[in-house]
């Protein structure tokens, strides 16, 4: 099972247009293995994207240098993942 | 599960158990419920469509497909719910009888398999299709980018590693080739609803380019009638548009192409998360999220019904 431990996933507020386009430079940059699960689209849209452990600080610090506002959606991963897991192991338990 | 009604249905379930679950509401309905197969995945797993009909020869239908992407656990569970709601409502809610009296419905529950048993097995994030791709190490294609239409053209990636791959031609995944072909076949359908998450949309054609679909303003009332008829059970907000107006340019979509093929009642759902879960929603909402859900169906099947071409 591929492993989620510290991977979070970000909730990015894009304000205008210029900052669509920043995030969609982090979308090209392949060796941060992001993960957009709602994709940059309009400023006022939400954007959602996990983020492995090891890219999590260089992620902040774009956002941050470039004042796009953004927030911890899911802490880890790994851990919604693990609940999820035992919620089925419970049932099947059952 | 011995039946369906002892099924659990606020669960997530593997592949082999909604295959079985298939297989029992099948038996439990030979009058109403059969299994098609309409090809084999990548990876050789039966692809399976049950059809709801109380007969008639290649009546007009509604064709509702989930889990394209493999990830969004709950639209194949919400599948799963909606199979047996059918079984249960036919004969007793007089506005669905009146659908099912007259069209059919088909219901591809697990639209791209391998993908869904890879998300069981090795990797819960996985969204693509598990084809390998010759020039690359990445594997797997965007199931919701391969259709003929708009193929190529941006909205879709090129490269084999991004989560929004087209692929190297229009319907080389045999998932998508294996709906083609039964569409074309069947020659009927009227309605196509193709359910993703999350993101509370209703959304319908096009997505590749901005021209207005010619249907757009009946497209457009009846998306609000349909998410209004959603938010009135939970107060889910759903928001409504064409693709590229709602959120961004997708080339090579599901309902691009089926509405070039002039299935005028094309859309995209895109379910809930209302809350900071994404695709990892709690088991506790399958059934909220299905039972709105299909209220919305309902007022598109409706109309469907009422309106037809």
């Amino acid at each position: 099972h591929e492993d989620f431990v510290g991977h979070q996933v970000l909730r990015i507020s894009v304000a205008d247009e210029p900052q669509v386009q920043k995030v969609k430079e982090l979308e090209d940059l392949e060796h941060l293995q992001l993960d957009f699960w709602r994709g940059p689209a309009q400023p006022g849209s939400p954007i959602d994207v996990r983020v492995p452990f090891l890219s999590v600080q260089a992620v902040k610090a774009f956002l941050e240098a470039h004042s796009v506002g953004y927030e911890i959606m899911i802490e880890d991963v790994q851990a919604l993942l693990d609940q999820e897991q035992e919620q089925m192991f419970a049932f099947w338990a059952r | 599960a011995e039946s369906t009604d002892t099924f659990n249905y606020a669960t997530y379930h593997t592949l082999d158990e909604i295959y079985g679950f298939m297989d029992m509401l099948v038996a439990e309905n030979p009058g109403l419920v059969s299994k098609l197969q309409i090809g084999n995945t990548y990876e050789g797993r039966p692809i399976y469509v049950l059809k709801f009909s109380t007969g008639g020869n290649n009546r007009p239908a509604i064709w509702i497909d989930t889990g394209i992407h493999s990830r969004e656990w709950v639209t194949q569970a919400s599948g799963v719910w909606f199979a047996k709601k059918i079984t249960q409502d036919y004969g007793q809610d007089p506005t669905f009888t009146a659908i099912l009296d007259s069209m059919d419905i088909f219901l591809e529950i697990v639209t791209n398999p391998d993908g869904f048993a890879y998300t069981h097995s090795k990797n819960r994030m996985w969204r693509k299709t598990r084809s390998l791709n010759p020039s690359s190490a990445c594997v797997g294609v965007d199931p919701n980018r391969n259709w003929d239409a708009g193929f190529g053209m941006a909205g879709a990636s090129s490269n084999p590693c991004s989560e929004t791959y087209r692929g190297k031609s229009a319907n080389s995944e045999v998932e998508v080739r294996s709906i083609v072909d039964f569409v074309k076949g069947h020659g009927n359908i009227k309605a196509f609803i193709s359910i993703h998450s999350y993101s509370q949309l209703l959304l319908y054609p096009y997505g590749y380019k901005t021209e207005p679909a010619p249907d757009q303003q009946e497209l457009d009332q009846l998306s609000e009638s349909a998410v209004t008829a959603l938010a009135s059970l939970y107060g889910t907000k759903f928001k409504y548009g064409s693709i590229i107006k709602a959120i961004y340019q997708a080339s090579g979509s599901t309902v691009d192409w089926t509405y070039s093929q002039g299935i005028k009642y094309s859309f995209t759902f895109e379910l809930r998360d209302t809350g900071r879960y994404g695709f990892l929603l709690p088991a506790s909402q399958i059934i909220p999220t299905a039972q709105e859900t299909w209220l919305a169906l309902l007022t598109i099947m409706e109309h469907t019904l009422n309106h037809p071409y």
